[in-house]
């Protein structure tokens, strides 16, 4: 399903070059869950923003079912980007002038999902999510794992067959972290894939597979 | 110390009154090492926002060192803040025109540090957090985590009596955690006080004392 040949991500600084990847072969398969783990700086958010789509590596190729995506135009880059794939930031990145209901909503408008299915769909997660008490609230008026929660939300309200999650649970407690795990397995039994960067051990082992990573190098898949 | 008599907190939106503290009394003597824990949303950075004079309460009084802090000045309220008060926010806050190591200078400035002791200083607590290959980055160049500790340091420069940490280890794996945890202690034991919002349970038993807020209230002291 994906398979980075040679993949890696450089930046030059002036003089000198940080290289967040060094050159890294990986295949992922539909519907497993995966964790990447490593240590803080090491290249996670870099790999999963790669995977997603948000972000050209500087040398080697993106193979997605066959294809390099490469020689595929924006627009479908695009459409993969939105309709295929769920993203969940490290830094939540949430629309600051919209609402949270709003927030949710925002993929399903790319979509183009008819309206009431739409905040159908949305106040069911968020409900899931324990947020149907701040639909209308914006992300500044939101505590910081609610923000988070929002984030998780917006990503899941297309039912994307991919999932890709950046730390999702570093502001959350344990139950409510927990709540979040129980979404991402369910995703898993669906037969969807979910890839999760986490700094939580306790999660190596209720994964299919652990990507570990150490200084832009990938040290054991 | 610090006695927070009445305290409460709300926001009126529309018809709607959201209660992030319903009045509390809290007391803090100096030189403890606090974890102020509760699930997401339950009120914990709002408690420490008043804490570190950032915001101010719906009701109640605030009495700091045998003062009345509605009563003080506010240059002298501000005095305190950066003097007085190191904290390290949920999100960072990190000002993203200036580079790692102005950042960190930011509360030195004010306190007005000669210029080779400001440096000195940055790179030292920078140096001991894992970062002084990253001193010329900017926080868009940065890992969540890197960007973590770069809030953390900022809020040591000034080697604050009191450091008010929310979630400082949220976005850092365990090992880097644990070098917080240390720096944390030393402060603890040089006589500071540091009170840490953390869903970390691992760290209750690491502290002298946990207070434990559920939905606004404090249920444990
Ligand atoms: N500006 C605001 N307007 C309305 N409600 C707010 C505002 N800021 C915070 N709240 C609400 O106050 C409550 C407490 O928020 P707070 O940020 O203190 O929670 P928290 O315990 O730090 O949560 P977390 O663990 O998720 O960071 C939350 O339910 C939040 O939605
Ligand atoms: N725009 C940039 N310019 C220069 N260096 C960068 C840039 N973005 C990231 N880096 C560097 O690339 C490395 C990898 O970053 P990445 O965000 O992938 O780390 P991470 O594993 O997600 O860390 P964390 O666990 O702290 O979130 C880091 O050392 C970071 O400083
Ligand atoms: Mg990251
Ligand atoms: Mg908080």
């Amino acid at each position: 399903m994906v398979d980075l040949r040679s993949i890696a991500k450089r930046y030059q600084m002036g003089e000198h070059t940080v290289h967040a990847l060094h050159p890294l072969n990986l295949q992922f398969h539909s519907g497993q869950f995966v964790a990447i783990v490593g240590p803080s700086g090491s290249g996670k958010s870099t790999l999963l923003n790669l995977l997603g789509l948000l972000d050209q590596a500087s040398a080697g190729e993106y193979w997605l079912d066959g294809q390099n995506v490469a020689n595929l135009p924006d627009r479908e880059i695009s459409a993969i980007r939105c309709l295929k794939i769920g993203f969940i930031f490290q830094s939540f990145n949430l629309f600051p002038s919209m609402s949270v209901l709003e927030n949710v909503c925002v993929p399903m408008h790319y979509a183009e999902k008819p309206k009431d299915l739409m905040r159908e769909r949305a106040m069911e997660v968020l409900d899931r999510l324990g947020l149907k008490d701040r639909i209308d609230h914006k992300p500044t008026e939101l505590s910081g794992g609610q923000r988070q929660r929002v984030a998780i939300a917006r990503a899941l309200a297309n039912d994307p067959p991919v999932l890709l999650a950046d730390e999702p649970t570093g502001n959350l407690d344990e139950n409510t972290g927990e709540e979040v795990m129980e979404i991402f397995r369910e995703l898993r039994s669906e037969g969807r894939s979910v890839i999760m960067v986490t700094h939580n051990p306790e999660y190596e082992d209720q994964v299919d597979r652990v990507i570990s990573i150490h200084d832009g190098n990938i040290i054991r898949s």
